[in-house]
């Protein structure tokens, strides 16, 4: 199924959810 | 007083044959409307004050039509006819316009396009200006000071799917979608703007302008998280110095989140939500993304 | 995903289009696939029998231009024009747009440069513009441009065609994926379940002490 592994494949490339300095700092 | 009046009547309506509104107008505005010697009932009151309202807008004098308006105000909500009403609410609408009170014009201009009847006493409303009321509050919305209730009203006109059959739609999509309107869009706009709405401001801007820039503004506030005044102005198609003035305005009045960094002359966007908030939402949206997936495997019975 | 629902219809009508059609008939439908302004996914027509048949043909060429366009990049046309068909601006487009998906896919957060010379753009107002108008306006991307930094991070962009053999590292980062889940989850648990505990001591432990305090009193008393 073409179409759900290209769906798959775009939402891998999502993680990880947020990557940035600040984010770490308030994460932290 | 008859006399006089049968006399100004006549005479308003040659003036009026020739297309001479303000005079027609001037020659109706001597009837007075108040005076004890008769009896004058409100009808009539109100239709004199409509009518010479309808004739200074005939020559976009928004002032006088005003003063005749605000009288009709006091008279029109115990009035019964219909026809009259609703030629008062387009002669408000249309000075709310011409005063560049883009956002309350809008609102009025929508309310008329959504009348249903289609026969009110002897005038037949057709569609067409049904479609002019509604392209109108297109227009005054588009031209509004970008802010959180312009953008209420642009959701609202671009769910009318009566909007789409109207010439304007490609820029009213654009715009709700925050997207940047480039000079072509821009210039095909200006034609169907009324001279009013084309009027040079006292910043020197015209009021197309400064709508497109502030638009375009808050659509790169989107799309970047900085970017060079230079860059800014050759993407607005204005100059660097025009762009740093209108942002500053913009952030000034809070309606643009950001700073300005003049030894770089570069402007930064400010996301309105925290970090820790922005990785909320990219779960979420990754875990919807998962879910539509998830139905699409279970549609497909996989 | 609404850039997979837009071009779900698009892609059954070419993919009718090749089976109803043999070899060189299919040229003029695969220009007109990777023409096409919405779509961007060409696996489903390199599947369709008609289509494999051009392997080793005269018309192998057609099935090179579209396994380009599922898999490859602009720079993998500039290094293959030689054996490939002209390309109209149409396509070009696409190819580029499909350049960026391709670049997506292994950093979220895109140089500049790196665009500049992928895409063969001379500068940044034309690069942006680029991504602007063909990328982020036209649904295939999501993200932040960032002037100073001379770079595109990427929040969202949509799937290409799966290259062979890339199927299996997508299994192994889903394996990885549920796994993190799941120790994340467990770890979540265990966290409740301490929270748990230590409230019942502090609990046990304020009732004690109440106690204490009324037996105090009492003896005071």
């Amino acid at each position: 199924e073409s179409s759900l592994l290209r769906q798959v494949s775009s939402l891998l490339r999502r993680l990880p959810a947020i990557e940035s300095e600040k984010f770490q700092d308030d994460f932290m | 007083e008859e006399q006089v009046l049968i006399i100004r009547e006549k005479l308003a309506e040659l003036y009026e044959s020739e297309q001479q509104w303000s005079k027609a107008a001037q020659m109706l505005s001597g009837i007075d409307l108040d005076s004890g010697m008769r009896v004058i009932d409100d009808t009539f009151r109100l239709s004199k004050c409509v009518q010479i309202a309808r004739l200074y807008l005939e020559d976009d004098d928004a002032i006088n039509a005003e003063a005749f308006i605000n009288k009709a105000s006091f008279l029109v909500s115990s009035s019964q006819h219909e026809v009259l009403n609703l030629q008062y609410k387009v002669c408000y609408a249309r000075i709310l316009d011409l005063k560049r009170k883009f956002l309350e014009a809008a609102l009025r201009y929508y309310d008329i396009s959504q009348i249903e009847k289609r026969q009110i006493g002897d005038e037949t409303i057709d569609e067409e200006a049904l479609e002019q009321a509604l392209s109108a509050a297109v227009t005054c919305t588009i031209l509004a000071a970008a802010g959180p209730q312009r953008s209420r009203v642009l959701a609202t006109l671009y769910k009318d799917e009566r909007c789409s059959k109207l010439k304007i739609y490609p820029i009213l999509q654009k715009v709700y979608l925050e997207r940047i309107l480039r000079k072509p869009e821009i210039d095909a706009f200006a034609e169907e703007l009324k001279p009013h709405q084309k009027a040079i401001l006292p910043d020197n801007f015209t009021v197309l302008d400064r709508a497109m820039i502030e638009h375009n503004l808050l659509s790169a506030s989107k799309l970047y998280t900085n970017i060079s005044f230079e860059e800014l102005g050759t993407l607005l198609g204005i100059a660097p110095h025009k762009a740093e003035k209108i942002a500053s305005r913009m952030i000034y009045e809070d309606r643009m989140r950001g700073s300005i960094d003049q030894v770089e002359a570069v402007i930064h966007f400010e996301d309105d939500t925290e970090e820790l908030q922005q990785w909320d939402q990219q779960i979420v949206s990754l875990c919807q993304a998962l879910n539509d997936i998830l139905d699409g495997m279970a549609k497909k019975g996989l | 995903m609404d850039i997979e629902e837009r071009q779900a219809e698009i892609i059954d009508h070419f993919v009718k289009q090749a089976t109803a059609n043999k070899d060189a008939a299919l040229g003029s439908i695969i220009a007109e696939a990777t023409s096409h302004p919405s779509l961007f996914a060409f696996s489903e027509i390199l599947a369709v029998p008609n289509v494999a048949e051009l392997e080793g043909t005269e018309n192998t060429v057609i099935l090179d231009l579209l396994r380009l366009f599922a898999h490859g990049t602009w720079s993998d046309f500039k290094s293959n024009a030689g054996h490939l068909p002209h390309l109209v601006p149409d396509q070009v487009l696409k190819l580029k747009q499909l350049t960026v998906l391709t670049l997506a896919e292994t950093n979220k957060v895109l140089p500049y440069d790196l665009l500049m010379l992928e895409l063969d753009v001379a500068n940044v107002r034309e690069l942006e513009d680029f991504l602007i108008n063909e990328c982020m306006y036209a649904g295939i991307v999501r993200g932040k441009l960032d002037q100073l930094r001379r770079c595109f991070e990427v929040q969202f962009a949509a799937g290409r065609d799966l290259r062979p053999g890339q199927l299996g590292s997508m299994i192994q980062t889903l394996s990885n994926w549920l796994g993190t889940s799941d120790s994340l989850l467990v770890s979540i648990q265990e966290k409740i379940k301490w929270a748990d505990t230590m409230s019942e001591l502090d609990n046990k432990h304020r009732k004690d002490l109440e106690d204490r305090v009324e037996d105090v009193k009492k003896s005071l008393s």
